[in-house]
């Protein structure tokens, strides 16, 4: 999901 | 998954790989700091150690395994197998004054008080300064080789990307993300001085000299 905590960048 | 964020990504893949081939080809670590790519495998081992229990895509847990792996293989590399070409005496920023700092303020700065995150934040904020012994060393040196500044370009111009990425996301899908942002902004900074020289005489043909 698209919150910071979701964490998706490397 | 936009433009800039895969050209970023792209960037630090070729980053990382410019080193490896600076590293085989010349069979010598010279002018690369162990420190900052003992900091480097500290950065990738806290953050994406995360792949045992986060899923995000294919893509996302391939990058991940890369990481940490080309990242240990490099420090095997100027442990044991080009020791000798790997010089202690001029790689002497401490990085104690990195790693508590970064470790404070990942204990005030984090989205949940839980290990994982406070490691998160740590990755994060540590990865914003690895470079510093890097940059350190080639200050007293004065110079680099070519493919050295090729490889600290790549590495630069990837957390530069990042920020365009970064104002992208926030007016296509209304995220922010103010630690990542924060740290992004500074590790891009400490690059500006070594871009001028880059941008103004490495690519200019000329060699990477530091004035006096």
């Amino acid at each position: 999901s698209a919150t910071p905590e979701a964490h998706d960048e490397l | 998954m936009n433009l800039f964020r895969l050209l970023g990504d792209l960037s630090h893949l070729a980053s990382i790989l410019v080193l490896l081939h600076k590293i085989q080809t010349s069979r010598s670590c010279r002018g690369i700091s162990f420190k900052t790519q003992a900091l480097y495998v500290a950065v990738f081992v806290a953050r994406y150690l995360d792949l045992f229990w986060r899923y995000i895509s294919l893509y996302n847990s391939a990058m991940k395994v890369f990481f940490i792996g080309s990242s240990c293989y490099i420090l095997y590399l100027m442990k044991y197998r080009y020791r000798p070409t790997n010089d202690p005496s001029i790689d002497t920023f401490r990085i104690e004054y990195l790693l508590v700092p970064c470790a404070i303020l990942s204990l005030i700065f984090n989205y949940n008080f839980m290990p994982t995150e406070i490691l998160w934040s740590f990755s994060i904020f540590l990865e914003s300064v690895a470079i510093l012994p890097q940059l350190f060393m080639l200050q007293r040196t004065g110079e680099a080789e070519a493919i050295t500044t090729h490889y600290l370009a790549a590495l630069g111009i990837y957390r530069a990307l990042y920020i365009p990425n970064w104002i992208y996301r926030y007016f296509t899908e209304g995220v922010i993300d103010p630690i990542a942002v924060t740290a992004g902004i500074v590790q891009t900074g400490l690059y500006l001085d070594f871009f001028y020289v880059y941008f103004t005489k490495v690519l200019q043909g000329q060699k990477f000299e530091l004035p006096a």
